[in-house]
């Protein structure tokens, strides 16, 4: 089973999670650049 | 006798008072984010909120010290991660800043974009802090000149839908998105330790005991933090599916991942929460990272590191007093308070050769020591 994880977990490596959607405590709007 | 009774209470209660007193102190830097450069931080920490209403002055310095946190980015942007990254400088300098009426410092996007415009055709050094065990670096983005033909149109109408820094784009867009947010939001991770109950939520979803860090929850429902918060959600979320974002520290990436929450409105799994459970630091083996750069399939490049060995924190292992900040400043007069008083009377030159010999880190090789 952690075979199987691993070649699943190597699929997201060079995936970035979209927090732009999220509720924050952050302050302030989102900028982009 | 008596005496020297009386004054060893008296070094034990004072210690006890310093170490209660230290413990408190909001005005302590959080182990985390002493790898940022002091200098970065100035402008947060002489924030004028100390000076405008006593009411503000005790606000706790590791719960308002923020950064540009990066809530986006391109799928070609790979100098910047989302979630783990703020940006706290621009060339070795603090975010630009402008204070509010109450005090409050939010970040001059207007500056913040000149910045960029001025570094057009150059590359840009940016001063970055991760969450994954608290650690800082520099990366160096190019700064791509538009067309000038293609600049961005400031509008004359304020519009709140798209916020706009007030200054036009004289750049190719850098691939990234940020939020003004204080360091502490990335610190509210839930570390998976054991999975406890056999095909529960957790299991079936795949969640890797040791490995895996819940670090956010659909619509963002974790970003308040709490010990108690994952739990209370996934209670809520009895019956129904439940997105989860899990960092897995061996292959260093996250995945969403979905739970079914059952009747009983639990996730299946122990989690551990606070510092150290938080996000060890990631190192890269160099060979293996020398194999990826040949292969083109990619492998797993990182070495986990225990976040016990990857960060110790002070406070856990011992009283904040001995912290190399404060040993610097007030060099021996706590921890050597008790040995002071025991020594008192006794041949001052040989404690002064101790601590002397203390100083030196290694003895030098012998043939060196007969040469000087």
């Amino acid at each position: 089973n952690m075979e199987v994880d691993r070649v699943m977990l190597n699929k997201w490596r060079q995936w970035n999670v979209d927090m732009t959607t999220w509720r924050s405590i952050g302050s302030g709007p989102i900028m982009e650049f | 006798m008596f005496r020297i009774a009386k004054n060893l209470v008296r070094t034990f209660e004072q210690s006890v008072q310093d170490t209660l007193a230290l413990s408190q102190d909001s005005s302590n830097l959080d182990a985390f984010f002493q790898s940022i450069p002091p200098n970065l931080l100035s402008a947060q920490l002489e924030s004028p909120v100390d000076a405008v209403s006593e009411g503000v002055k005790h606000t706790n310095v590791n719960e308002t010290l923020s950064g540009l946190r990066i809530v986006w980015v391109d799928e070609m942007q790979f100098q910047l991660q989302s979630f783990f990254d703020y940006i706290v400088g621009f060339n070795d300098d603090p975010v630009p800043v402008v204070s509010n009426q109450h005090g409050f410092s939010y970040p001059d996007y207007r500056r913040i974009t000149s910045i960029f415009n001025e570094h057009c055709g150059r590359t840009l050094k940016v001063n970055i802090w991760s969450a994954k065990g608290g650690t800082f670096r520099d990366e160096y983005i190019s700064i791509i000149s538009k067309e000038s033909d293609d600049l961005d149109d400031v509008s004359l109408n304020h519009d709140e839908r798209r916020p706009s820094s007030g200054e036009a784009h004289q750049f190719q867009a850098l691939g990234f998105k940020v939020q003004w947010t204080p360091l502490i939001a990335s610190t509210f991770t839930y570390h998976i330790l054991n999975v406890n109950i056999p095909d529960g939520p957790a299991q079936s979803a795949g969640l890797i005991p040791d490995e895996d860090y819940i670090i956010g929850c659909q619509d963002g429902l974790l970003a308040t933090g709490g010990e108690t918060l994952l739990q209370d959600i996934v209670r809520s979320r009895a019956n129904y599916d439940l997105v989860l974002y899990v960092y897995n520290k061996v292959s260093d990436c996250v995945r969403p991942i979905t739970v079914h929450i059952g009747p009983d409105g639990r996730l299946g799994c122990n989690v551990g929460y606070g510092f150290l459970h938080r996000i060890p630091t990631v190192k890269h083996c160099p060979q293996q990272a020398q194999q990826q750069g040949q292969d083109d399939n990619p492998v797993p490049v990182p070495v986990p590191v225990e976040s016990e060995t990857a960060f110790v924190p002070s406070a856990f292992t011992a009283p904040p007093v001995p912290t190399k900040k404060k040993s610097k400043n007030k060099k021996g007069t706590q921890p050597l308070a008790m040995d002071d008083y025991f020594n008192e009377g006794r041949d001052k030159s040989s404690t002064a050769a101790k601590s002397a010999e203390s100083d030196i880190l290694a003895p030098p090789p012998q043939k060196q020591s007969s040469s000087d």
